[in-house]
């Protein structure tokens, strides 16, 4: 990727990175379409040996030899008996039977995890620098499980089972499914039986904000990313007939627009369908649309799509204005035409203007990149929000990393939009979601893997989460581009990564496997339904009592009972957390900040003294009720231990149920 | 009454679920154990996977009934419904 290096701080202090022995023998196992081998960010230049704790494979099928991989892309399977059990034999026209990337998303995922640096990387001179993935040395190994179909999970099981038996160190997921419970969820199932081997597992927390309880992947032993924007925008202005200018975003490159104002047109004015605001195939009519600019509403069908449409139909240049579910959110695309988006206030009044003046005209003014945007990062609108729906204790997501407007590698057997009719080849691609911002997770966690070799899952995660920050330099709280307020735990869980603070976090909260079994206790999970989940059986201590609070998370969700539930004004258990020193000795204090009056919060002890590395010591959290707020109601506060070098943060989430 | 019989016939994807520490000691090895389970709801049913690391047993096409038959056979945990993921 471009510019995410710097915005994260990798740039700057090199002597705190891992050394690059370390880092080239952490192996990231990426779970997606696959792979383009040709990309650049896979050139192994100046890597050593392939480690000796390999022992995958680079499999050959459709376009795709062993000689494809090399020092960087040291491994390569595809897994396609589920989806042909289903859907019949793959069309080999139309989709590789091979590890072979037709589609671009796993290129990008595994390039943003671990590329290679690659010189004046650019999407049609966007984005251009220096592009690099987290843990530039680290190895790739591609598991394709995802075909034009989607991805099966009879498919995603025997990929994971094969990266746990190739050795890998970490497993990146940017994919998800549904909110079943963990022991029927084949990626939480999986991500168990990695974590028990030492593996770190982050996946995407979904697209489907900004609704709450909208998460996937929320298995407490899965590093759950969401997503949020960079200080990068690319601005392309919508400038109206009346001499008003509204800021947009695009990627578009190509012919340009007369310079001058064209007619203006409202989509659902030049359609026949109810829908017809939405650009949907078919619906514009080109006669009212032709040699127009036209604007499409954002929704349903895909934003590239909308331009594709209105090229079709003859329009001249779109612009694509957000409603109510993305906000002001900006997220750019390589259109097929002239076009640029615009958020939900820009996209009223310009629609305002479209409705009151007979003869609207507009042109577009494409700007290129700009760099250093204020505020970010910014919650994405379409970045899952909590709270848990499966074990509202939980808080998840875990943290939030770079996922809007990311450029990173791509598949040449497709264009930049996706479309089938996009003819244009690219070597990189600027892409947004949540699946963007779990590959940066994976290969941060590669860099503390690195550097801290012997730590477990959990405690690569609760470095990561304890780390992460919450407000920006200037002390102001992180804002959620949905709302444009200031976002919440529920939004981006721990906070925002900060990859070299977490290379030395102070103290980690650690969890072993038995952890999570006990958790599993809690939910009053069955013999067989443990055994599901964690294959092999566990024995719930029938004399003992279970509670999910007792997991010892590094952050804290309080489930209270709201008006006129029972429990009001009452004291919730104790949560007990045990910490572990992994910096030098010394003593930390507690600090607790709430915006919640209702709710007290006290800690005992409040300062815990080390004297030695890897020293446990242990502290409990007593919340009290002074009153209730109503059923559906959030509060928020934070506790941090800090020894004067390290701050070790964690958010606190109340939901009044 | 034929697309009654027809949707009974269709076949589906599940992930069978084995308790592979209630492995009968008449079975030298695990899969002839699977193999065995499998062929006693179906002699045509193959396995598609066979899972040894993240979960004991493996993937099938089965009918609906020949599922729930095979799930209440014992040493079986579970028959789950293959599930269709997506990309973010």
């Amino acid at each position: 990727t471009t510019r995410t290096p710097q915005f994260l701080g990798l740039d700057k202090n090199p002597a705190l990175l891992p050394e690059s022995n370390s880092e080239s023998d952490v192996i990231i196992g990426v779970l997606d379409t696959g792979v383009w081998p040709e990309s650049k960010s896979f050139d192994d230049t100046g890597l050593g040996p392939i480690p000796s704790s390999w022992k995958g494979d680079c499999e050959s099928g459709t376009n795709f030899t062993a000689s494809n991989c090399n020092r960087k892309l040291i491994g390569a399977r595809y897994f396609s008996k589920g989806y042909e059990g289903t859907l019949g034999p793959i069309d080999t026209s139309k989709e590789s039977r091979s590890p072979r990337d037709d589609d671009g998303h796993g290129t990008h995922t595994s390039t943003t995890a671990a590329g290679s640096v690659v010189n004046d990387a650019n999407l049609f001179d966007y984005a251009k620098g220096t592009a690099r993935g987290m843990a530039t040395r680290a190895r790739v190994a591609a598991y394709k499980v995802c075909w034009l179909g989607g991805c099966f999970s009879s498919d995603i099981l025997a990929a994971m089972e094969k990266a746990i038996e190739d050795n890998v160190n970490v497993i990146s997921m940017s994919l998800g499914g549904g909110m079943s419970d963990y022991y029927r969820d084949s990626v939480a199932i999986g991500a168990f039986s990695a974590m028990e081997k030492g593996i770190f597992v982050s996946c995407s927390a979904g697209n489907a904000g900004p609704s709450s309880y909208s998460l996937s992947n929320q298995a407490p032993w899965i590093t759950t990313v969401g997503a949020g924007t960079i200080d990068r925008d690319f601005p392309a202005y919508v400038s109206l007939g009346n001499g008003k200018n509204f800021s947009g975003v695009s990627l578009y490159k190509g012919n340009s627009l007369p310079g001058k104002l064209l007619p203006f047109v409202y989509a659902g004015n030049a359609s026949n369908a109810t829908n017809g605001n939405l650009c949907m195939i078919g619906t514009l009519i080109p006669q009212k649309v032709a040699g127009k600019i036209v604007l499409c509403d954002r929704g349903v069908n895909s934003r590239v799509q909308k331009g594709s449409v209105a090229k079709d139909a003859g329009a001249l240049g779109m612009v694509l204005a957000n409603t109510a579910a993305n906000g002001e959110e900006l997220v750019a695309d390589a259109h097929l035409l002239p076009a640029t988006a615009v958020g939900e206030k820009n996209g009223d009044i310009i629609k305002s203007y479209l409705f009151a003046d007979p003869n609207p005209t507009v042109t577009i003014l494409f700007e290129g990149t700009k760099v250093g945007i204020e505020p970010s990062p910014v919650v994405a609108a379409f970045s899952s929000r909590g709270p848990n729906s499966i074990t509202q204790e939980i808080l998840k997501p875990d943290v939030i990393a770079p996922g809007v407007n990311i450029l990173a590698g791509w598949s040449e057997n497709v264009g930049p939009t996706g479309l089938s009719i996009d003819d244009r080849r690219v070597g990189f691609n600027i892409i947004s979601g949540t699946s963007m911002s779990c590959p940066h997770v994976s290969g941060l966690a590669a860099l503390v893997k690195a550097e801290h070799q012997d730590w477990s899952p959990a405690a690569i995660r609760s470095a990561l989460m304890t780390t992460a920050y919450t407000a920006y330099k200037n002390g102001q709280k992180l804002l959620d581009v949905s709302t444009g307020k200031p976002a919440t735990p529920f939004d981006y869980g721990s906070g925002h990564v900060d990859p070299i603070a977490a290379l030395d976090p102070g103290l980690v909260y650690d969890l072993t496997a038995d952890d999570y079994l006990n958790f599993a206790c809690a939910l009053k999970y069955s013999a067989a339904q443990i055994t599901s989940l964690a294959g092999r059986n566990f024995t719930c201590d029938a004399s003992k009592t279970y509670s999910v609070t007792d997991l010892n998370y590094p952050s804290f969700s309080v489930v209270l009972a709201g008006t006129g539930s029972v429990g009001n004004g009452s004291t919730v258990p104790k949560y007990t957390r045990t910490v572990t020193n992994v910096g030098s000795p010394g003593t930390y204090k507690v600090s607790i900040s709430s915006e919640s009056p209702l709710v007290k919060i006290r800690v005992e002890p409040e300062s815990l003294s080390f004297s030695a590395n890897n020293e446990k010591k242990s502290y409990t959290v007593t919340f009290t009720t002074a009153g209730s707020l109503p059923s559906n109601s959030n509060s928020f506060a934070r506790l941090e231990w800090t020894d004067g070098k390290h701050t070790v943060g964690s958010p606190i989430a109340f939901s009044w149920t | 009454a034929a697309v009654v019989k027809s949707k009974e016939q269709q076949r589906w994807t599940y992930i069978v679920h084995m308790a592979k520490s209630e492995m009968p000691a008449s079975f030298e090895h695990h899969l002839h154990w699977y193999d065995s389970s499998l062929k006693s709801v179906s002699d045509s049913a193959e396995m598609i996977y066979t899972y040894d690391n993240v979960i004991h047993g493996f993937s099938t096409r089965l009918t609906a009934k020949q599922a729930q038959l095979l799930e209440s056979q014992p040493g079986i945990l579970s028959v789950l419904p293959e599930l269709k993921y997506e990309l973010h």
